[in-house]
């Protein structure tokens, strides 16, 4: 049975470095 | 289709960083945030939807804008409709609640603006 990481549930949403 | 990640299946067996195992349809969302807790790196961000529209690049997916975290970065992502996202204090939703049941057998609530969704993004070192 596969295990999946709990991390691959959700998005990853960096924001992007403004400066 | 048979591209579909099978982790959002009901059923799945998903790992939090405790060690502990539950399946996908039982997580809650405090199980995300003590996860990152303990996972030292990672840090849940709260994203609120903020536009859902018909994607223009990619017919059949769906944009999602979102702000994201206290920064209230804009961010935009493609999905499929059928794209599970876990709305804080509710649980799973997404774009179509039906194709996510045809195709994951995951009970979704609808996902709407305002919806604050849980996301991942690395820990800021201060």
């Amino acid at each position: 049975v596969p295990v999946f990481p709990w991390h691959s549930l959700v998005p990853f949403l960096a924001p992007t470095q403004s400066d | 289709a048979p591209s579909n990640p099978s982790h959002f299946m009901k059923g799945a067996i998903i790992q939090l960083a405790t060690g502990e195992l539950k399946r996908v349809e039982d997580l809650q969302t405090q199980d995300f945030v003590r996860s990152a807790e303990v996972s030292g790196g990672l840090k849940i961000d709260s994203s609120m939807v903020v536009d859902i529209r018909a994607s223009q690049q990619k017919p059949g997916l769906v944009s999602l804008h979102f702000t994201v975290g206290e920064q209230q970065s804009k961010v935009t992502i493609d999905v499929p409709p059928e794209h599970p996202f876990f709305v804080f204090g509710q649980g799973w939703s997404s774009c179509s609640p039906e194709r996510t049941a045809q195709l994951y057998d995951l009970a979704c609530h609808p996902l709407q603006v305002g919806d604050v969704c849980v996301s991942i993004t690395l820990q800021q070192q201060p």
